[in-house]
């Protein structure tokens, strides 16, 4: 157990630092044992640092910035260990619109190893989705949803 | 292993039947604010044997049930049933399909089932450990709570790290 | 002091059960002293209940309906107590487009009594300002900002 | 009452000096993630006299200080002066604008001046007592708190209706 931890930790720390410099640019980011002696009890410590700025305490960064770096460490470990299926839901929401394209060509790329359900109000992200579900109320209260190939589909900036 | 089918009956705000198709890529879930679509994320985690009542929102297990509005009765029961793709076996299970269901009343009684035999919650949790979507999941991330990890403790973080190995 | 904290409470309730209605298009809301007998020192409930649907626990309600429900309270207080200024930043986040029409409405009608100051990723509630300030980074790790008079501007869905 | 004009001198991503001019009606405030924007309304709450650490987002009171990049030195120090519009006499002072600065420098010694003469951290708060700029302010929203209100415990939400009493 303890063996197999280490390797995978090794594994999601290099997907980590890869990542997080693919989503930003450049920077560096790290995870680290917090007690390396014990392995499986240790906190695990978060190292981020943002192009061309000094080392900093995670709290600093910005709101879109931990968006981003959270979204680093999560395909980091879709990359080693791919679930059959991914739901994420508005996790977009404080993306401005530079990172909303590195995170659209991020989700394309990993929907060839497992399968994304996303939610989202950001048209930039529909646009990459094979088959949208639109979810409404017709009657107060009550779900009701209907499928659209995205084939047919333009999006329009007030459609959603 | 991906996602197949959904059928949704009497959960939150679905108070119909529902049918959702899901192929392989990418899928959008849109829509106004309040529609429903949080509730089809939370509608999966559910099957999958989700436990905890404060991810789910509410705060008894029966507020999953559709409560009925000001023109519709409320609902009995709440079902859902996850249709998973086994063609790669990763199930270990003789099957091309598994379906895996589960039902609350309101008198609280729940059941599970696995391709439509009755099962204990148990069997769904070891049938999907190791696939990374147990308890600790990586592959589900709630709204509002993307940089969780990011903001949360060193000893906090362990959950999605055990999970993966 | 208990009376004043009184009749200030009665205006914010009914503030709320006004701009609740505004925003949502219908349902209902309120806000409740949870022990009148001590109201310097009560906590306070907040109730809502969005159009056509059962009153609920607020935990069931949408990330969007939760969002709106605070614009709504918050915009109670500057109705009554209108602040010198208001800062707001990225409050529209979680808000689909046409509750982000109806906030850059209401945000328009308040500006008449305190001053606004909006930060955010949303084109329609840019759209809404007198005077935009670009803040950017051209040299990395070190702020920069251009202020820009919005007669002279178009936003295309791309610019922030 | 309103605010009529911002100076920043070193703190967080503001490195060199800038001033911003504010008119009424709305202002907003654009740009990359990352770039500042948050750090503006951080300056403006700072100068206010805002203690919470935890609120300006470090750890220490110099926290605030700007760091240094791979290009620039760090600050010695951090200075902010808002300039409020007093010509309605709200704060009762015989000036048409009041303005307010404060400096932190690195060796964690902080100064508070009102129009340039030196004061103490209680003489602002009394300042802006009842404008509802105080401490449990309602004008100012940071940013992801919108909804903390609601989700918060009744016992929890005092803080607010205090203040505009
Ligand atoms: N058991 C239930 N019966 C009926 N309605 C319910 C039930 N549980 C939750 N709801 C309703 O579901 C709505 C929330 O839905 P949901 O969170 O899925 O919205 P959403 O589409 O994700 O919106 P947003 O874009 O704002 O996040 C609330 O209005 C709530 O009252
Ligand atoms: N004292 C400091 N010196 C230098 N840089 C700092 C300092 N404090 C914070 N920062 C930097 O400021 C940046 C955050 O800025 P801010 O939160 O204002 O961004 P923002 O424009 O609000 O972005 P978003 O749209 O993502 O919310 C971080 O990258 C952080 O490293
Ligand atoms: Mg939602
Ligand atoms: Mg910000």
């Amino acid at each position: 157990a303890r063996k197999q931890f280490i390797e995978m930790f090794a594994q999601i720390r290099e997907n980590f630092k890869e990542l997080f410099a693919q989503l930003f640019e450049g920077g560096q980011a790290d995870i680290v044992l917090v007690d390396e002696e014990e392995p499986l009890e240790s906190g695990i410590e978060i190292i981020c640092r943002p192009p061309g700025k000094k080392l900093s305490q995670l709290s600093l960064l910005s709101g879109g910035e931990k968006a981003l770096a959270a979204i680093a460490l999560i395909f980091s470990f879709l990359k080693s260990r791919p679930a059959p299926f991914c739901i994420l839901d508005e996790i977009d929401a404080a993306l401005d619109e530079a990172n909303l394209q590195r995170f659209k060509e991020l989700v394309s790329d990993y929907s060839k190893r497992s399968q994304m359900i996303i939610i989202t109000h950001r048209r930039r992200t529909m646009e990459s989705a094979g088959r949208v579900y639109g979810v409404t109320m017709e009657e107060q209260g009550v779900s009701k949803s209907v499928c659209v190939d995205t084939s047919q589909l333009t999006f329009q900036e007030g459609m959603v | 292993m991906q996602l197949n089918k959904l059928y949704i009956n009497g959960f939150k705000t679905f108070a119909g039947k529902f049918e959702f198709d899901f192929k392989e890529g990418i899928t959008a879930i849109v829509g106004p604010n309040g529609s429903g679509k949080s509730n089809l994320s939370d509608a999966i985690r559910w099957a999958l044997g989700e436990q905890s009542i404060r991810l789910l929102r509410g705060s008894t297990l029966a507020d999953v049930i559709f409560a009925g509005t000001s023109s519709r009765k409320q609902s009995g029961m709440a079902e859902v049933t996850v249709v998973i793709d086994n063609g790669d076996r990763a199930i270990p299970l003789e099957y091309d399909e598994v379906s895996v269901t589960r039902r609350v009343f309101r008198n609280g009684e729940s059941q599970f089932l696995i391709n439509g035999i009755e099962c204990r919650l148990r069997d769904i949790n070891d049938m999907f450990a190791g696939t990374g979507l147990g308890k600790e999941t990586y592959a589900v991330i709630e709204q509002g709570k993307v940089d969780a990890i990011i903001s949360s403790q060193p000893n906090d973080r362990r959950g999605i790290f055990d999970e993966a190995s």
